[in-house]
């Protein structure tokens, strides 16, 4: 069973890519538990077509967690995927991560932890909390970072790597650094930047997912660019993934940046 | 005394904006305390001229409150607006909010809250722990939403509202939503969206900064545009948001989006 994690800062495109990489994966035949833990709970969305998902938090704050049924929170999407969402308490009441600590607990409990791979789909802008627990348990052993070249996403990158360092060093939990996902915003050089970014943080870069159209038409219809457009680069572009995430074992405890280190390498 | 908190996704401007509000508030002869509540801790730097400030967590840390003197966190900048920086803790250790609580822990405690404005630029895309804590205590009673007509950066304006109406329910504290300020992208018809966002949470939109040049100079320069550049257009709009901030008196709880509402409302 693999158990990967996807960080990365709000709006990178995270569960874009996590979504492509579950439909990927499904359709070549391995079962996927896509987790998604970002308050924002619509990481699985293009994998169940748009339909609303409950969340794990909303249903053990109504009924208390006894009385939620796994079938109650996991659904079945595209391509045999199953999906999750842990779901966040109301901003402005406690912490923010509290859904996805309920989510493992709920989950863990029924034994529905179980899948060739689960992708968890993790909030990248604060590492604390609920938001640091699929790496800090031993959930995800292979954390991938996404980021495009700007520096406010290399930012929250370099501060997962540091959570991910610390985690490491004190040797409770078998997470990794597995790779840089670039997933562009369109600038100059920024495939140079972020395979430089990187490599400055002891990883490397696993795949430049290019900007591209097909994203936004494909939720339009509220699929993955997998199930809309299959015949296209960006789909081959996400099985390409899928495939180099099975065998990537190019695992890392990653080196943090400095600010001026990290700022002098987005600035040259 | 007036306290405001300018509210918004990590890297939509809410620095900068703050920066150069705050320094527009010097010059016209205001005493103005910016404190900082971003784990980034860099709210003040063109103030402070590039110079590294020391974060009230990691003092607070290192030597226990007790031996923490106001004159070690408080530094004096740009046209004589006071500076401070929250801080954060490690990435992955505990709460990512524990910088403000001790921040505002200190800060009463030395009587230092105490301005003619005090200007709190806090990280929004978590409303929660010590991220709400300027709203919730009754420190900010005027909140300003940063955004631009991107969607997640509307997304997290709306969290925002959720949590200043979630306040105000309680009737504990005298925050209100006081106004939108656009940070442009650059997006076709932007300020239209963001007016039209505005209004339907029960509010208006207070400025309309334009995405310039400018900005990306006098940061280069370690200077807010107010300094590096005092006859642009640019800082005349900072000026004109100085003075539209002084005598804004149009206060009120907003009513907060549903998802769908909010998306159609981006997508027409
Ligand atoms: N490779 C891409 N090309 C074009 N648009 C993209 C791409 N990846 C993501 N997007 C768009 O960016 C937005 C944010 O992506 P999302 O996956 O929701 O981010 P996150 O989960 O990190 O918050 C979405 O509207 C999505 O359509
Ligand atoms: N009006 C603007 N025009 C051009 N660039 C801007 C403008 N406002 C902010 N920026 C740039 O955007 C980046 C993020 O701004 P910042 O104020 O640090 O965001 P936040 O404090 O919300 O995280 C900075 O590099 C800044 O130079
Ligand atoms: S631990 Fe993180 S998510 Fe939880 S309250 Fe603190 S800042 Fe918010
Ligand atoms: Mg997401
Ligand atoms: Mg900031």
């Amino acid at each position: 069973m693999k158990q990967i994690a996807l960080y990365g800062k709000g709006g990178i495109g995270k569960s874009t890519t996590s979504a492509n990489l579950s439909a990927a994966l499904g359709e070549s035949g391995r079962s996927v538990l896509q987790v998604g833990c970002d308050p924002k709970h619509d990481s699985t969305r293009m994998l169940m077509h748009g339909e609303p998902m409950p969340t794990v938090l909303d249903l053990v704050r109504e009924r208390g967690a006894p009385n939620v049924a796994l079938e109650d929170v996991v659904r079945t999407g595209y391509a045999g995927v199953r999906c999750v969402e842990a779901g966040g308490p109301e901003p402005g009441i406690g912490c923010a991560g509290r859904g996805i600590i309920a989510t493992f607990q709920l989950l863990e409990a029924r034994g529905a932890l179980e899948a060739d791979v689960i992708v968890y789909d993790v909030l990248g802008d604060v590492v604390c909390g609920g938001f640091a627990m699929p790496m800090r348990e031993g959930y995800a052993e292979e954390v991938y970072l996404v980021s495009s070249g700007e520096l406010m996403s290399l930012y929250a990158a370099n501060n997962i790597a540091k959570a991910i360092a610390r985690l490491a060093e004190r040797g409770r939990c078998r997470c990794r650094l597995a790779g840089v996902i670039l997933n562009a915003k369109g600038m100059e050089r920024e495939e140079g930047l972020v395979g430089a970014f990187a490599a400055a943080i002891n990883s490397h870069l696993v795949a430049a997912i290019p900007r591209d159209r097909s994203v936004q038409l494909a939720e339009l219809h509220r699929q993955t660019v997998i199930e809309y457009a299959p015949d296209s680069d960006q789909a081959e572009v996400y099985r390409r993934l899928a495939a180099d995430v099975l065998r990537n074992d190019d695992l890392s405890i990653p080196r943090p940046l400095s600010q001026d280190v990290l700022e002098s390498l987005a600035f040259e």
